[in-house]
């Protein structure tokens, strides 16, 4: 029987080969997202959000890097205290999903190998042509980002 | 930004950074 | 007996007695003493580094982050085995030419005022 970290690690590795599950388009939200390209069950690993892992403080000094070149910031996405996976300049097209207060998919850190990788599953059954949006959890800041997500619900702000 | 970004660089799995020995350098005479 | 701090240090840092052994990117290791005025230097051997790796030594205060290097923002002075460089908020000046390498001894002397 496997183990249930051998399991995620079959799982998470089968994901680059279903990649057929989600296509990339237009969104209401925010310019471009991610929709599900046939219905897809309640907790089920959607994608992996893929990026370069680095360090928090140089994170902290990419962030105030892209903020001056305009870029924003997010992209970047915290893994655990020390460590942050950056899919600004490098990474997959789990970067466009978009942020809802509402959302059909939670993020989730799994740890394979001693390595930690972050994983989207889907927390509701996602009907064929419905947007992935996953809650992004931004840290409070003062300086607030507008949130678009349409959501009854919506808190107003990504942070 | 990052949809249009030229050089952007797809990964396939996660790569770790290297970070440089001036990483934390603003200005070095 | 001062001795390198088993806790005021980077966790990914590994400490022996009094040695520091590092890897990756730049992170610190303070004393387990500070000074506060007066006149103090300490020396430490420069055993070992793997080829085009650098150091960085000087000093801090308790507020400056271990997972960074000494001398990146204005509570640590920091001097670089690479050219010599000093430091101070991640600015480099020209300090010391021709840097320090493996084998060397360093010495850092810190002055601070006695009656403020």
């Amino acid at each position: 029987s496997l183990g249930d970290a051998n399991n995620d690690f079959f799982k998470i590795n089968q994901l680059k080969f279903r990649k057929k599950m989600i296509k990339f388009a237009r969104s209401r939200i925010h310019g471009w997202g991610l929709y599900a390209m046939e219905s897809i069950a309640p907790d089920e690993m959607i994608v992996e959000y893929i990026g370069q892992t680095i360090r928090s403080l140089v994170a902290e000094e990419r962030e105030k890097a892209y903020e001056r070149r305009g870029i924003g910031s997010s992209y970047l996405f915290r893994i655990d205290l020390h460590h942050v996976i950056d899919a600004t300049k490098r990474g997959n097209f789990a970067r466009f999903i978009n942020h809802s207060c509402q959302p059909n998919c939670y993020a989730k850190v799994l740890t394979i190998e001693g390595e930690k990788r972050i994983v989207i599953y889907s927390r509701t059954i996602i009907k064929k042509g419905e947007e992935i949006t996953y809650d992004y959890k931004f840290p409070i800041e003062d300086d607030k980002i507008d949130c678009l997500c349409g959501a009854k619900t919506c808190r107003g702000y990504l942070n | 930004w990052s949809a249009f970004a030229p050089e952007f660089q797809e990964l396939e799995e996660n790569e770790k950074y290297i970070e440089k020995e001036n990483e934390f350098d603003m200005e070095d005479e | 007996t001062v001795n390198v701090s088993s806790n005021d240090r980077a966790f990914q840092l590994s400490i022996n007695g009094n040695s520091i052994t590092g890897f990756e990117g730049y992170s610190m290791a303070r004393a387990s003493h500070g000074v506060s005025k007066g006149t103090w230097y300490f020396e430490v051997n420069f055993d070992d580094q793997p080829d085009d790796s650098h150091i960085r030594i000087g000093w801090s205060q308790s507020y400056a982050s271990l997972q960074a290097c000494v001398g990146y923002n204005k509570f640590s002075y920091g001097w670089r085995s690479k050219h010599g460089t000093k430091f101070h908020e991640a600015k480099g000046k020209k300090y010391h030419f021709g840097g320090f390498k493996q084998g060397d001894v360093l010495g850092c002397l810190i002055h601070l005022p006695v009656d403020k």
